[in-house]
């Protein structure tokens, strides 16, 4: 299946309703492009210090216990067409569902995602929590272990995996220790083809990486069970209106320069205002 | 003049590491929320004072708007609740534009009829395709109060710099031209 705009973005869908590529108008190529929710385990330990070594994941520390998990890979997934926007709404399971919508006329995607209540194995001795991700790949995209966050708010900076820039560095947490804040946006480039980008905008302060060749991936919600003792004394695990927390946000997602992606975040971040105010009972003519 | 100190005065206490990264317990993490809540309501009055002095000033002397409408924004719009686009048949939306240059804007907002037309107008009267779209599964979380299982959607062209513009909603039983009712199909099943 194939959706989208002639003036935008149009992508295709593959039997499972997942993303398979995506076809950019200017300039006019197809790009294949996939997304998938998957999470991290968080380790737990006895939180026997100063050692460290049996430290739990919790809210100070982002700490999986080596193993990642894909979400189901078939959502039920249903189409909404029309000429201002095209959604693709995806339910995984009964605490993860995600909207794609494409807008007529606009070069990027939106990803406005939902992840909770996030349910954790009952009956285990020690339940583990978990860390919930989502993955952008364009798999003709090679950025040889390089990305760039904006952590500082300020400006795009260069990252590179398994590396330090004043020391040498060995990496036994391979994951966490190669994650970064996104303030406002993250962004490969290909080595061969520096235009060839994929960024990701996001809505609020995330945790980054690019662990893979061609690969974004962003934390978007945790719910962990035990404390991880570094001074907050409780375990993550917030609940609203009687239930653990649900987390909705939205990424925009563009393959554009990384100019036009500076653009994209100003209207992110700096987003217009909406107000409702009465018509005051007038007709439109006298209102106007 | 208006006030926005509360707002600032939250955004600094807001600065601390734990509100950041979300570390602190979580009682402390529903108090940020109260404060930060009562704050916004401050800065929606501030807002529309300023808004309808803008106003007054776009319309020059032609018209003195003897009393400003009363602005108020939908803090819940990410989970498509708001009691005021739900409960009225007729409104103006407007969209103010803090950045200096033109942008466009997909406006979505929950109603609660689905049996009606709606009418969009711009700000030169021009009629705005607008787009009813059913809400997805995103809305069955816990908290939410709302009637709405659909949403209507249009895009605001050129929303000139730090300006605004305003658009006209009326609801109808005769359907518009412009208006296009969009349903879910399903391509996977569970």
């Amino acid at each position: 299946v194939k959706v989208g705009y002639e003036n935008g973005t149009t992508l295709s869908l593959t039997p499972e309703g997942l993303i398979k590529t995506l076809h950019k108008k200017h300039p006019d190529r197809e790009i294949p492009f996939h997304q998938n929710f998957l999470y991290y385990r968080g380790a737990v330990g006895n939180n026997n210090l100063p050692e460290g070594g049996e430290r739990s994941s919790g809210a100070y520390i982002f700490r999986p216990n080596g193993t990642v998990v894909p979400i189901l890979s078939k959502p039920t997934t249903k189409l909404v067409k029309g000429p201002v926007v095209t959604e693709i709404q995806q339910k995984y399971n009964n605490w993860l569902s995600q909207v794609i919508r494409l807008y007529n006329g606009s070069d990027h995607v939106e990803f406005q995602w939902s992840v909770g209540p996030i349910p954790f194995q009952e009956g285990l001795e020690k339940p583990f929590g978990k860390e919930v991700i989502t993955r952008y790949t364009v798999s003709t995209l090679h950025n040889n272990g390089i990305f760039y966050t904006d952590s500082n708010g300020r400006e795009m900076i260069k990252r590179r995996l398994n590396y330090r820039p004043t020391w040498q560095v060995e990496l036994l947490e391979p994951v966490a220790g190669n994650y970064y804040p996104v303030t406002t946006s993250i962004n490969i480039k290909d080595i061969n083809n520096p235009s060839q980008s994929l960024s990701v905008i996001t809505d609020r302060s995330e945790g980054g990486s690019s662990l893979n060749e061609g690969q974004i991936e962003l934390m978007l919600h945790r719910r962990l069970l035990h404390d991880d003792a570094f001074g907050v004394g409780e375990a993550l695990n917030e609940m609203a209106f009687g239930a653990p927390l649900v987390a909705v946000g939205s990424h925009y997602v563009t393959l554009d320069s990384c100019a036009k992606a500076k653009m994209l975040v100003q209207e992110k971040v700096l987003d217009s205002w909406i107000f409702i105010s009465s018509n005051q009972g007038l007709s439109y003519e006298k209102w106007k | 003049s208006f006030d926005i100190s509360e707002a600032k005065e939250v955004m600094g206490v807001l600065q601390h590491h734990d509100s950041i990264t979300g570390t602190e317990k979580a009682h402390v993490a529903s108090d940020y929320a109260r404060m930060l809540t009562n704050a916004l309501k401050t800065v929606e009055l501030a807002a529309s004072f300023g808004l309808g002095k803008l106003m007054r000033k776009g319309l020059a002397q032609k018209w003195i708007l003897t009393d400003s409408p009363k602005f108020t924004s939908c803090l819940l719009l990410n989970i498509s609740s708001c009691p005021e686009t739900e409960s009225a048949r007729s409104f103006v939306i407007t969209i103010y534009n803090p950045l200096s240059r033109y942008v466009n804007k997909l406006i979505r907002f929950p109603v609660v009829n689905t049996q009606l037309s709606y009418i969009i107008r711009g700000p030169n009267g021009e009629n705005i395709p607008v787009q009813m779209v059913p809400l997805s599964e995103i809305i069955n979380i816990p908290g939410r109060v709302s009637d709405a299982s659909v949403e209507i959607a249009f895009i605001a062209k050129n929303i000139p710099p730090l300006g605004y513009k305003s658009y006209y909603v009326e609801s109808t039983k005769v359907k518009s031209p412009d208006f296009f009712i969009s349903e879910a199909v399903e391509l996977t099943e569970p």
